[in-house]
């Protein structure tokens, strides 16, 4: 922050765009600076309307200089903003001699300079955290995918609180109830002696030593991993964990990718016609991983990396009792867990034999 | 303290630079005398700011961190204060 509390005692401020780059259309820099606002806006009670005439409290101008510290040319500075107050409290600068793009990183980013320059408009110093918005050297986003970093959250939101709740926002996704009896996993493997298991964007370790499971976030675990997966599994013998999501495959040893990685299905032997996995399961005794998909599965031989002859085979042929689409499936202390729905089915893999049918949550020790 | 291997360019460029974003002053007297120099105060200061090995002189690393293109921010200039 600024210090001496530099912030706007008013929720609802105006935005004026002086003039424009040629670099750009007007109707690329209007939406881009517009977006630009609406990173702060999406997180805190600010709003901001925009003018075209008069002096708003946000002016926002391309030249090339003038206030008490001019532009340099291309590259090094690329614009600047006042702290919030009057005059040119709040406005934001921009240096007309850099090349303005409105998403090529053949030059510079409009919308992520501008979002981080009204952030030196709302009151926010720069950020020492690499990626946070608010660090400050640029650096090239998609701004299609542009998510504010939760730095630049927890600054902007010291200023000015949260977001107030209204029936148009979108609800903030919930944290699924993994001990709910209807519950659904996406996918369950072990690693490194613990059991994991995976639902929407979340993931809860079991492990020997703890009565309860840990829950956290995938990207916690794997920043590169995808969510919502369809299914996982583990090669002890690489010490990787792979994760299936569509058509592609990550692999993480430990905490870090696997270099080739994502690859596609097909990379596993899998036919193209195979859009997704539903569940995966690697047999440490024969080395081979099956992948069921739909209800039918296949059998890849881990070793010759290639997929067996003879295959796909239909799933309730090799197991007893299962009718429905298995959703996930992994190993342990020698048995083989099939989840199919809000049931577990427990198997001896090499007879084929059901031991035990149990809930989803048999594992989670829910109470 | 080590004398690094610049030019006179480049050291004036981050004069410039510690000047602008980390209000570097040039002071004389007697600090200067002990051989504390504002400028390899504000170097390790910068340096430690954007995560850089701390050595407190102008090395290729520091130089190319300054080189990159970025924001200059302001406060209020009525207020007289640093950037």
């Amino acid at each position: 922050l600024f210090g001496n509390n530099f912030k706007w005692q008013k929720r609802s401020l105006t935005y004026r765009i002086e003039n424009y780059t040629p670099d750009m259309s007007v109707a690329e820099v209007d939406y881009s600076i517009d977006k630009a606002l609406q990173v702060w806006a999406k997180v805190t009670p600010l709003k901001f309307q925009r003018i075209y005439s008069g002096i708003a409290d946000i002016m926002i101008s391309f030249v090339q200089h003038g206030d008490y510290n001019s532009f340099d040319g291309p590259g090094k500075t690329l614009a600047h903003a006042f702290a919030p107050g009057d005059g040119l409290g709040g406005d934001a600068h921009f240096d007309d001699d850099e090349f303005f793009t409105f998403r090529s990183n053949r030059g510079v980013v409009l919308f992520i300079v501008a979002a981080h320059e009204f952030g030196h408009s709302l009151g926010l110093a720069h950020s020492s955290v690499p990626g946070a918005l608010m660090y400050p050297t640029y650096s090239y986003r998609n701004p299609d995918t542009f998510v504010l970093p939760q730095d630049d959250v927890r600054g902007i939101q010291y200023l000015y609180g949260e977001k107030d709740p209204s029936v148009d926002d979108p609800k903030p996704p919930t944290t699924p109830d993994v001990c709910d009896s209807t519950m659904v996993l996406d996918a369950v493997t072990t690693h490194r002696g613990e059991i994991i298991f995976f639902k929407d964007s979340f993931l809860w370790r079991s492990y020997p030593q703890s009565q309860t499971p840990q829950q956290s976030l995938i990207r916690s675990l794997w920043p590169s991993a995808p969510v919502d997966i369809d299914a996982a599994y583990e090669n002890r013998q690489l010490d990787t964990v792979f994760l299936f999501k569509g058509r592609k495959v990550w692999a993480f040893t430990g905490n870090q990718p696997v270099r080739g990685y994502p690859k596609t299905l097909t990379a596993f032997g899998l036919p193209k016609a195979v859009r997704k996995v539903d569940a995966a399961l690697h047999d440490v005794n024969s080395g081979k991983t099956l992948f069921f998909v739909g209800n039918s599965y296949f059998s890849y031989d881990e070793s010759r990396k290639t997929m067996e002859q003879g295959y796909p085979r239909l799933v309730n042929q090799a197991f007893t009792g299962l009718t429905r689409r298995v959703t996930a499936a992994f190993q342990h202390k020698g048995f083989t867990y099939i989840y199919s729905g809000p049931y577990m089915y427990e198997y001896d893999l090499g007879t084929g034999t059901l031991h035990r049918v149990l809930r989803n949550s048999y594992f989670l020790r829910c109470t | 303290v080590p004398l690094s291997e610049v030019s006179m360019e480049d050291e004036s460029f981050a004069k410039n630079y510690l000047k602008k974003f980390f209000n570097l002053t040039e002071e004389e007297g007697p600090a200067v005398r002990r051989g504390i120099s504002p400028l390899n105060k504000k170097l390790a200061e910068m340096q430690r700011f954007f995560g850089l090995k701390i050595t407190g002189s102008l090395d290729a690393d520091t130089l190319a961190m300054m080189k990159k293109p970025r924001c200059g921010e302001y406060i209020s200039p009525y207020r007289h204060t640093h950037t």
